[in-house]
């Protein structure tokens, strides 16, 4: 996270890590309920297969095991049968893990949104993730709020890519608070009027986080996926076959 | 390579045995960046000459979006092609070397397109010094120059009437690019071989019609996309499978869609009932003896949380069809459920310590 500050542990008891050997920390996935975690499909290019992955929750520095952290193998990994690579659209994925995580105050899952919630520009919402912060990659879980900006207006930062309504855009014009490597996967929430928040984007891509040419960085629109999230895990878990 | 960061770029490929020094273990490559698909030749191998480890690298990198958009104020006619021979440098498919591009090549990209570059205060990238390249004939040294066949547009670019290039996401979008305006001629659809949503008039590829995902507003790209007999039904992906398979707790359409939403609440206004879904029929649910661990599987399965309150209603509608659970339940009636949300997005763990 680009301009973002250090988090306290249990801020975000959503946020994981996902992981692969030998590099350890991959990505950031959002834990949605028991045994379902959000990421993003780019994570797995090259690696789709599951038992090469693992989930740590309830964490706030990489390196410093915690109390309250719980670690999880990976059963299945789902891909959107539309994700496209070439232009990273349907950048989204459904990990399901070997067991139930155990809740507690540092391991809870975030809300997810109705179909018909979508998120107004203007919004503010926070961002986290264990990702570049443009001059070293930090150990501690960042946060940083950002707001959300328009399609229209996101679309005139990006020449080569086209903005699609599987996306959201979020960031500000000075571009000091962004998503980087590394955050790909993790979070973007709001806060609802009674404290509850609900995950509204996926960190996905954006423009180069250190370069001189800034952006707003540009999440998965999970509004927009919800049904699929919902029949995929229903189909994984009630039916006979 | 086991010692040298070398290893990435081979994969853990045979060719990297110790003896070779680091420089020579990368192997020819096809070129998958979509931005240099049109060149003279298509492999490639890395490192590049900016550095990148990889395509992906590359891809991503600040000069894939700087050269596209540099190409568009026309500075110099073979930019693009400059561009792509240190993005994905041709490979000797013989020798497994990189060949670089000629320096005549770079100096012409560097003196014509570096002041551009400069009108809006960016600078031309630090690590493409010309000098590194090769005189063209140069004593037994190959290096690339255009040739006539040479494309000046890349594959993500539109070429106007008049030769320049800009780029394809600014094709057809109202506002006129080319100086002759001919990237806003001919937009209609089908000119451009993609189909037309009837009621919205947005163009779509036609790989993505009929592939199960709507993408008109309309759902029209969805829709005739085939026929199913009388007692068939279609699922999303327009397989047809028959009727008295669909909810019956068993994936038949391969997309799984005739499991979906099989039990629901249904809209009423004034109170949520529970509905069923049996061979494509909606039913509400008799509950002889309902018990309230069914209450919390039929929440469950509709992804929702513990129901907070389960009531019996006596029926109201004669005609509904009832969808008998077990054949022992005496009574008639309908049960509506009220589910709350799952309990989600709290942080107990937050909360702020006054002092």
């Amino acid at each position: 996270i680009l301009g973002g500050r250090t988090s306290r542990p249990g801020r975000w008891p959503w946020q994981c890590s996902l992981q692969s050997e030998p590099s350890g920390h991959i990505c950031g996935c959002v834990l949605i309920a028991k045994k379902w975690v959000l990421t993003v499909a780019h994570c797995f290019e090259g690696r789709e297969n599951a038992a090469v992955w693992k989930v740590v929750f309830g964490i706030n520095n990489l390196d410093h095991p915690s109390t309250f952290m719980q670690m999880r193998l990976v059963k299945t990994i789902i891909l959107h049968p539309r994700y496209s690579r070439a232009v990273v659209d349907y950048d989204i994925s459904i990990v399901e893990l070997s067991q139930d995580i155990n809740e507690t105050s540092y391991v809870r899952p975030v809300c997810l949104p109705s179909p018909d919630q979508s998120l107004e520009p203007d919004t503010y919402c926070y961002i986290t993730g264990w990702g570049h912060m443009g001059n070293k990659m930090p150990f501690k879980l960042q946060e940083g709020e950002v707001r959300v900006i328009s399609l229209e207006q996101c679309q005139s930062y990006f020449d080569m890519k086209t903005i699609t309504n599987r996306m959201i855009c979020a960031g500000y014009e000075s571009g000091t608070v962004d998503s980087c490597m590394g955050d790909s996967g993790g979070p973007l929430v709001c806060e609802k009027p009674g404290g509850q928040w609900t995950l509204f984007g996926l960190t996905s891509w954006g423009s180069v986080c250190f370069s001189k040419v800034l952006g707003p960085g540009v999440y998965s629109n999970v509004t927009y996926f919800v049904k699929w999230i919902e029949r995929q895990i229903y189909i994984r878990t009630f039916l006979l076959n | 390579c086991l010692y040298s960061s070398c290893l990435d770029s081979c994969g853990g490929n045979s060719l990297c045995d110790p003896s070779n020094s680091v420089n020579n273990c990368s192997q020819c490559e096809p070129i998958t960046l979509e931005l240099c698909l049109n060149l003279p030749y298509n492999h490639t191998n890395f490192p590049n000459y900016l550095g990148h480890r990889t395509q992906k690298e590359a891809s991503i990198s600040w000069e894939s979006s700087l050269f596209p958009a540099l190409v568009q104020t026309n500075c110099y006619k073979y930019l693009m092609f400059f561009a792509c021979t240190i993005l994905v440098p041709k490979c000797d498919e013989d020798t497994q070397q990189r060949i670089p591009p000629c320096r005549a090549l770079c100096e012409h990209s560097k003196e014509r397109c570096e002041s551009v570059l400069g009108i809006v205060g960016l600078q031309w990238p630090e690590d493409t010094d010309c000098n590194q390249f090769p005189e063209e004939n140069a004593d037994n040294q190959t290096c690339l120059m255009p040739d006539d066949e040479v494309e000046e547009c890349s594959p993500s670019h539109f070429k106007c009437r008049s030769g320049r290039c800009v780029l394809a996401s600014r094709r057809c979008d109202g506002q006129a690019d080319c100086d002759d305006d001919s990237d806003e001629e001919n937009c209609g659809c089908k000119e451009r071989d993609l189909w037309e949503c009837p009621s919205s008039k947005q163009c779509l590829k036609h790989t993505v019609i009929c592939d199960g995902f709507p993408d008109c507003p309309d759902n029209m790209d969805e829709k005739n996309c085939s026929f199913c007999q009388a007692d068939e039904l279609e699922c999303a992906n327009h397989e047809c499978v028959s009727r008295d398979r669909w909810c019956d707790g068993e994936a038949d359409c391969i997309d799984s869609s005739d499991e979906w939403d099989c039990v629901t609440l249904s809209a009423n206004v004034n109170s949520s009932f529970l509905m069923a879904r049996r061979s494509a029929m909606e039913h509400h649910v008799c509950a002889d003896g309902w018990q309230e661990t069914l209450s919390q599987l039929a929440c469950k399965q509709m992804g929702l949380g513990e129901p907070s309150m389960t009531k019996l209603i006596e029926e109201q509608e004669q005609d509904q069809q009832w969808l008998t659970l077990h054949s022992n339940w005496e009574i008639t009636s309908v049960c509506p459920l009220s589910c709350s949300l799952a309990d989600c997005g709290r942080r107990p763990a937050a909360r702020m310590n006054k002092r």
